[in-house]
């Protein structure tokens, strides 16, 4: 673990004599390197890193008799911080349906955690409808209504080839007229360089004025999750990340990069395939995973 | 000499921060660099403007190593498609079906993707588009039988390539892995001896988590390939040379597109230049 890595190293330098900064620097290779394998962006490690280094000079480490516990506790501390505050509710907003409208790359998630907010908003009571908007991938209108009859939840359908603007006000006219608790907009896969689908997505967000645009993210991601939550959110201005596929091994270092890089709160994360498979994102568990 | 520029610590930072941020990893891109360094030591190498050279080549020289076509024979060849959840399995399959198709060669395809909402339905599109029969039980059906039916099928239909999908599914998860040895060990026993591939599907968008991806799904059942999805993004994938170095696993095709056509054999020299634009 990279506790004891750096117990190892101030040990060693420590056995010289009193530790100085240049000690620990050589204690923050050890929790680079630590990031880096997690997975967190290059230049968010070096910031973060540096903010870690001008607390631990300042706070005493040099003269600690565990410096490397202290480190360790300065980087989990900063972790903490940087990912924002526990459970980040998404607002219901009273007397008119909440729009929710998922986005993201490709493969992500979307689809399967519209369905698993669906079903979230159902067990607490609201009126839900899911709107099949992805009218491009083969098959995603099906995934979505058989993800609706599943979840016994209301499902705005859709023809393959149709425009998604166009499904996205229908789902709304629907959800106003039938009174409808949540209405959450299922969109089609896209890379974030893809200018045309991009625009897509503005043209429906100014079409249907979401209450929330939830980017949805692969935790597995590697370096490019910045450039990708990056242009999302610039574009977009996304109220808050869902983070998928935390039930496997990965480390999740994406977590930290596109907090790092948006600012914006994530909200829950993925824990599996099945629907109920969604909880609330814990940014001490979060961190304790980055960091192995 | 004149003109010629030292190589540097500030030029070898400058390098590892481009191969760490094309997803290299640590411990491959410091392997990298220390050769590097070592012969910058011995006086091997000392003239900046060809570090990016003799390191592509290192990188090419990985990559080379294992590589190797796609397997086929004179009977039925099974490709077995795996990999965790929404890399691009379904999608890389019927783009294939249609490569194959327009080589000349008979192709069939097997839903073993029994769990999932509309995974039949998704590659009976595929397969409707490549021009390729698709063998599907109802949802929930064993997939394993599906797979035995699949190749019933290919052989009185006389196919030559028979491609399975399957399930999305985290190497992490045991009883899945079971389940995926248990496909494995039907394809084996009905057609022993004949010629396979194993291919597993890794998002090029993934970090460091698809090396472990790698390991687990080499032990389950022996990845003879991966295909390499999403490159049309902006992640390079680089993840690929680690799992090349450690595992001698070959990238036998890439994905570059959501279309049809979008699938390219694996090009390792494209790969390095990519790497470094
Ligand atoms: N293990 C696990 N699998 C998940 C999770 N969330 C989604 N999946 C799976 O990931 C795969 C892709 O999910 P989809 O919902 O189709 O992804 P998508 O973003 O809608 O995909 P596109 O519409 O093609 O962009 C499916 O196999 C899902 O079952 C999760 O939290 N854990
Ligand atoms: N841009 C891009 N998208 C791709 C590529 N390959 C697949 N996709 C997209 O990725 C998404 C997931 O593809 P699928 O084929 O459903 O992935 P899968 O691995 O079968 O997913 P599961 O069966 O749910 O595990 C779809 O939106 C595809 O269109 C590629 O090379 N480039
Ligand atoms: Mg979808
Ligand atoms: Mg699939």
């Amino acid at each position: 673990s990279l506790s004891d890595k750096l117990e190892k190293v101030f040990k060693k330098l420590k056995g010289r004599g009193v530790l100085n900064e240049k000690d620990v620097d050589e204690g923050l290779k050890e929790v680079r390197m630590a990031l880096l394998e997690a997975d967190v962006n290059f230049k968010v490690v070096k910031d973060f890193v540096q903010s870690v280094r001008d607390k631990s000079v300042g706070s005493g480490v040099l003269d600690s008799l565990t410096p490397g516990q202290q480190v360790v506790k300065i980087v989990y501390n900063e972790l903490v911080g940087l990912m924002g505050e526990t459970v980040t509710r998404i607002a219901l907003v009273p007397n008119r349906p909440t729009v929710l409208m998922m986005v993201g790359l490709q493969g992500s998630g979307k689809t399967t955690t519209t369905g698993k907010l669906g079903r979230m908003f159902k067990k607490g009571g609201r009126k839900v409808l899911l709107v099949a908007a992805d009218t491009q991938r083969p098959a995603a209108i099906d995934q979505l209504v058989t993800l609706g009859k599943q979840l016994n939840i209301d499902v705005e359908a859709s023809e393959p080839g149709d425009d998604p603007v166009e499904v996205c006000k229908r789902g709304l006219e629907r959800a106003n007229r039938g009174a409808y608790g949540v209405v959450i907009l299922d969109t089609a896969g896209r890379l974030h360089i893809d200018d045309s689908l991009m625009d897509q997505l503005s043209s429906v967000k100014a079409a249907v004025k979401p209450d929330e645009i939830l980017f949805v993210a692969d935790s597995m991601t590697g370096q490019d999750a910045v450039k990708v939550a990056k242009s999302f959110d610039e574009k977009l201005d996304i109220a808050g990340v869902i983070l998928t596929k935390m039930d496997g091994d990965a480390r999740g270092g994406a977590a930290l990069s596109i907090r790092a890089v948006t600012g914006k709160p994530i909200k829950f994360v993925g824990m599996g395939e099945k629907l109920d498979a969604i909880e609330p994102f814990f940014p001490d568990r979060v961190a304790s995973r980055i960091l192995g | 000499v004149l003109g010629k520029k030292k190589i540097d610590d500030a030029l070898l930072d400058e390098i590892e921060e481009l191969m760490i941020l094309s997803d290299l990893g640590v411990e491959t891109t410091s392997r990298i660099i220390s050769s590097v360094q070592e012969k910058v030591r011995r006086n091997e190498l000392d003239d900046a403007s060809l570090l990016k050279k003799e390191i592509k080549e290192q990188i090419r020289a990985i990559l080379v190593r294992d590589s190797a076509p796609l397997r086929y024979g004179t009977s039925l060849a099974v490709y077995l498609v795996i990999g965790v959840n929404g890399v691009g399995k379904t999608t890389t399959i019927g783009k294939m079906a249609s490569m194959l198709k327009s080589q000349g060669r008979k192709v069939i395809l097997g839903a073993a993707d029994t769990f999932r909402a509309a995974a039949a339905e998704q590659l009976v599109l595929w397969g409707e588009r490549a021009g390729t029969d698709v063998i599907r039980h109802k949802s929930g059906a064993d997939p394993g039988a599906v797979v035995f039916d699949a190749i019933a099928a290919a052989r009185a239909r006389e196919q030559e390539i028979l491609i399975i999908d399957t399930a999305g599914r985290l190497h992490t998860k045991s009883n899945l892995m079971e389940e995926l040895k248990k496909i494995n060990r039907v394809i084996e026993r009905e057609l022993p001896g004949e010629p396979r591939e194993v291919l597993l599907v890794l998002d090029a968008t993934t970090g460091q988590n698809a090396l472990s991806q790698a390991k687990l799904f080499n032990q389950a059942v022996g990845v003879t390939g991966i295909v390499l999805t999403k490159l049309d993004g902006t992640a390079k994938g680089g993840i690929i040379v680690a799992i090349a170095s450690e595992l001698g696993i070959p990238v036998k095709m890439v994905g570059v597109g959501e279309k049809i056509e979008d699938l390219q054999p694996f090009d390792p020299n494209e790969f390095v230049e990519a790497l470094f634009d």
